[in-house]
């Protein structure tokens, strides 16, 4: 156990009793946690982010759900462009369907703190595509920036250039 | 930068890098 808590962060114990389920951690053992926080996302913060280890490396994972996410005209006022329904693949309690938008705009914001220090992150977007999609093929590509605010050392070369990316 | 199959049916594509120094 002495071991295996090596391996975990070092805030393990306070992101699990921020869980949305009561994570049984006293009955497991440090092992046994490792591995249940690296096969089974666990989720915090009300339920609007997952918490997940990386096996190989102990390093932290964070996903934001939809409902964390900044959306154009995703405020649940305009149904007809996105909509809001529960999703039983989903981790999250609901998703972002998009049904059709003329500007399609997603912005995401976590604090650094939440990652493990000294670490390589890349950022992923995750999503379903229905086989009747249309608007993302390889002639219709989407920006995207990772940017990092607020660093210590003013370093504002710490995030990615933009680029483009195609969903179909 | 295309997207990938991520597993039971969602797809996910890399948006950028950072490092947390």
């Amino acid at each position: 156990d002495v071991l295996w808590e090596k391996f975990l962060p070092a805030d393990y114990q306070e992101i699990i009793s921020g869980a949305l389920h009561l994570l049984p951690s006293a009955a497991l053992s440090e092992k046994e946690l490792y591995y249940r926080l690296s096969d089974d996302p666990l989720l915090i913060d009300g339920g609007s982010k997952s918490f997940q280890l990386e096996k190989s490396s102990g390093k932290k994972c964070i996903m934001l759900g939809a409902k964390e996410l900044a959306i154009s005209w995703g405020d649940g006022k305009t149904p007809w462009y996105w909509d809001w329904p529960r999703c039983p693949g989903s981790r999250f309690a609901q998703v972002a369907e998009l049904h059709g938008v003329w500007w399609l705009e997603i912005h995401g914001k976590m604090e650094i703190q939440l990652l493990s220090p000294n670490t390589f992150y890349v950022a992923h977007f995750v999503f379903k595509l229905r086989d009747d999609a249309y608007g993302f093929d390889d002639y219709e590509p989407m920006k995207a920036k990772v940017e990092v605010f607020g660093r210590a050392d003013g370093d504002t070369n710490a995030c990615s250039k933009e680029r483009l990316i195609y969903l179909g | 930068y295309f997207a990938r199959e991520r597993g039971n049916g969602w797809m996910e594509v890399e948006m950028g890098h950072f490092y947390n120094g």
